[in-house]
């Protein structure tokens, strides 16, 4: 038995949890916040069989790779007040963190 | 030294707690959230010597073993708008997933 | 690489994440709850290579230590009602507990 300790962005956390779960694995969420940005991120825990968790791996890449995402920024046009010109901007999103961890022992009540 | 990682009912939690800390051991709990049901539950920390573990295991199976217990559910009465019939139904509550994790370090500052 | 779990008092732990960034590790923070007071607490996760775990407990210490704290209780006057009188009382506050834990396998997204 392994349990794996996957950090993810939150707006990924929702599909990832479902697609888990349609392969029937089991799994604990955790609302916790990154200590650089201060910003709310998911921690997730699943544990799994050993033979399981190179699937758990596939799944979490697949659906956490970072990619691009352009979003809408404005900036204040200079000489006026108020005034503002939206710009694209391209920021990057998604990435996880992932802990694999041996269990000694697993016990279900 | 063993971490203990105890995933129970919110229902149970509080005197899980305060059954684990009579025998003097320590816990600390998080407000966690199941994947599959999206319903809140209490995932509980307590790191304890090896040889303790299993007593630990011990109290977790007394208090949260898996029972029945009756609702009263209603449901609506064809034919009519807002007549509700209550009527008994049979729920399965209680139950615990525990995770035993080697310690390699343990300090206590 | 290894998993340092750090529980601390919520008044240290802002001040420790700002030390532990600055000397580029990274960490994660969950807000939790000790089981004895029930009052609030912060566990932090710190995913770092092998070599680097005795200077991330070596922060932990210095910015976590036990020291006495003088604070202002009250006690009512006996024989009068609504009579307080300010009296120092001292109190001890820090610590931090912390399990180092094996990784066995690391990925980043
Ligand atoms: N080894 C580890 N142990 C425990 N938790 C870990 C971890 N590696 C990553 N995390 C968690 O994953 C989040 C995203 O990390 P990522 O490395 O993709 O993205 C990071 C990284 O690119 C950068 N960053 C983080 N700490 C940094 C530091 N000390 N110096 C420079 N850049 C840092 O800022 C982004 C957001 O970091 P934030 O702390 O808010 O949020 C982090 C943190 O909550
Ligand atoms: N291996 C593991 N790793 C990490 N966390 C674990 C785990 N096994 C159990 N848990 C945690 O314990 C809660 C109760 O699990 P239990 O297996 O008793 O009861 C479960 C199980 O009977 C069922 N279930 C969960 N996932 C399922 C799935 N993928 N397919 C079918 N049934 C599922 O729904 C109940 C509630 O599940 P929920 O996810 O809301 O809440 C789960 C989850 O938070
Ligand atoms: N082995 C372990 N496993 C998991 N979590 C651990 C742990 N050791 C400490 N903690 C966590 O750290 C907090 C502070 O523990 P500390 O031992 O400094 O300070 C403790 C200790 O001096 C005392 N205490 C805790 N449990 C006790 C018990 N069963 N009997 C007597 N005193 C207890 O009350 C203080 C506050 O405890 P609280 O539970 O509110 O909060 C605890 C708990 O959240």
């Amino acid at each position: 038995m392994k349990l794996v300790i996957a950090i993810v962005q939150d707006d990924d956390a929702s599909n990832l949890i479902g697609k888990l779960n349609k392969e029937s694995f089991r799994v604990t969420k955790l609302a916790t916040t990154g200590g650089f940005l201060r910003a709310g991120n998911t921690t997730l825990l699943v544990g799994v069989e050993e033979e399981k968790v190179d699937r758990v791996i596939e799944i979490i890449k697949k659906l956490c790779e970072s990619r691009k995402q352009v979003i809408t920024s404005t900036t204040p046009v200079t000489g006026t007040t108020g005034v503002y010109v939206p710009y694209p901007v391209e920021i990057s999103v998604g990435g996880a963190t992932i802990f694999v961890v041996d269990v000694d022992r697993f016990e279900k009540i």
